[in-house]
């Protein structure tokens, strides 16, 4: 465990934690896409199911815990709880786009055939992409609520700390993993654009508004 | 052995 390491799953917590307030307090998920909810919540189900076969730590064992509850919380929150509130007809993203190229490429680039090497460069290559329905929704609302912005900055850093994570294993303990790198790249890279918009309007204080 | 990898990471 390292600095970057550990920041970055601070910074993945706080996301999840602000998102599930923002939800509870306000009482709606207006503005938030259900559909990358759903993807996180696979992502967690087909990567964590380690915690039957592997023991790490106690750390590690809470967190997948926490993100497995945390993700499962959200979605009844969205789906259930507060479904009048839920944003259906701006959240079209058809979700199949990302599942079934993940689902293939995961068949073909994995370190080990086994299933559950499979699921786990599943959830690897899904989670690069699972929050594009977010982006998309924003992009056709053409704004988001500052709060949304903060839970979309605190996830996008989360993996980008990773990046400097691995930068900082590779150095020192000779430890990398190509496919961690490359999805990890790929999804820093989808929120390049929005760090942009946060860095340069939220920040100052204006709402997030994409140019017309 | 490179192929088993340590899931040591979230």
């Amino acid at each position: 465990m390292n600095i970057f390491r550990f920041a970055g799953d601070l910074s993945h917590v706080f996301a999840i934690i602000i998102l599930l307030l923002k939800i509870w307090k306000t009482r709606s998920c207006a503005g938030i896409s259900g559909k990358s909810q759903i993807l996180f919540a696979v992502v967690y189900l087909t990567r964590y199911l380690d915690l039957f076969t592997t023991y790490v730590s106690l750390y590690n064992s809470v967190m997948k815990v926490l993100f497995l509850a945390t993700s499962g919380a959200t979605v009844y929150l969205m789906y259930v709880k507060f479904k009048a509130t839920y944003d259906h007809n701006h959240d079209s993203f058809r979700i199949e786009f990302l599942l079934i190229p993940c689902a293939l490429l995961s068949l073909v680039i994995n370190h080990d055939f086994t299933v559950m090497e499979v699921l786990w460069t599943f959830s690897i290559y899904l989670e690069s992409v699972a929050i594009l329905p977010q982006l998309f929704l924003v992009s056709k609302t053409g704004e988001a609520e500052s709060i949304t912005s903060h839970y979309l900055f605190a996830l996008g850093s989360y993996r980008a700390l990773y990046l400097l994570n691995w930068v900082y294993r590779y150095m020192v303990e000779s430890h990398y993993d190509l496919i961690a790198i490359f999805a990890g790249v790929v999804q820093t890279i989808l929120y390049c654009d929005f760090f942009y918009l946060y860095i340069t309007k939220v920040l100052k204080g204006k709402k997030l508004q994409l140019p017309a | 052995y490179p192929g088993v990898h340590v899931k040591d990471e979230l």
